[in-house]
């Protein structure tokens, strides 16, 4: 553990606790994917199945643990709570053009082909694309509320973080790297950049998030 | 506890 690995799972864990603040304080899901939650779920889901079977500490369990179990309260307050304050006809990228492909990445690129290892890759491949719905849903509707910004930036500043910390672990644990997460890690971060850009340009400089038209 | 794998990063 470093500070930046520490650092971006916490921005990961801000970023869930905002998203539950947005929801409640506001009474809407207005501005939120449901599909991006969902492929959330979908990614934890398929990656942490080894809490059952593997002990690696108590912090990666609790982590583990509340990833799955927010993820999937935030799709029940999606769906059953708020859900006439979310207008399906603006969130409309095919996540199939997304499992897909990624379901066929994890087949090729695994470390060992069986069920566990396929489904690690597959979730980290999906991870790594799952934010599209929620950018292309900002896309086309050109603005969001500041709170939701704040959301997509701690979840961005999240994977933007184990960059630094997988360089560090490289130079201070005898040449430790992971290529799978690392390559989808990168792309993650780039999908981000933009909205980054946008971010602390004009979110943080007290202004209104909105696209150029 | 073992050592933590990189791909056993969250």
């Amino acid at each position: 553990m470093n500070v930046f690995r520490l650092l971006g799972d916490l921005s990961h864990l801000a970023s869930i606790i905002i998203l539950l603040h947005k929801i409640q304080t506001t009474r809407s899901c207005r501005g939120i994917s449901f599909k991006t939650q969902a492929l959330y779920v979908a990614v934890f889901v398929a990656r942490y199945p080894d809490l059952l079977f593997r002990f690696i500490s108590f912090y990666n369990s609790i982590m583990k643990l509340i990833f799955i179990a927010s993820s999937c309260y935030i799709l029940y307050l999606m769906r059953y709570r708020f859900r006439p304050t979310h207008d399906p006809s603006i969130d409309t990228f095919r996540v199939e053009y997304l499992i897909g492909p990624c379901f066929v990445l994890g087949l090729i690129f695994n470390y060992g082909f069986n069920m566990t290892e396929v489904f690690w890759s597959f979730s980290i491949f999906l991870e790594s694309v799952a934010i599209l719905p929620q950018l292309f849903m900002l896309q086309r509707t050109g603005e969001a509320e500041t709170i939701t910004t704040h959301y997509l930036a701690a979840l961005g500043i999240y994977r933007a973080l184990y960059i630094p910390n997988w360089i560090y672990r490289y130079f201070t644990e005898d040449g430790v790297v992971d290529p799978i997460a690392v390559t989808a890690g990168i792309v993650q971060t780039g999908l981000y950049l933009d909205f980054f850009y946008v971010y602390f340009t004009k979110v943080l400089q007290g202004e209104k998030f909105e696209l150029p038209a | 506890p073992v050592k933590e794998h990189p791909k056993d990063e969250l």
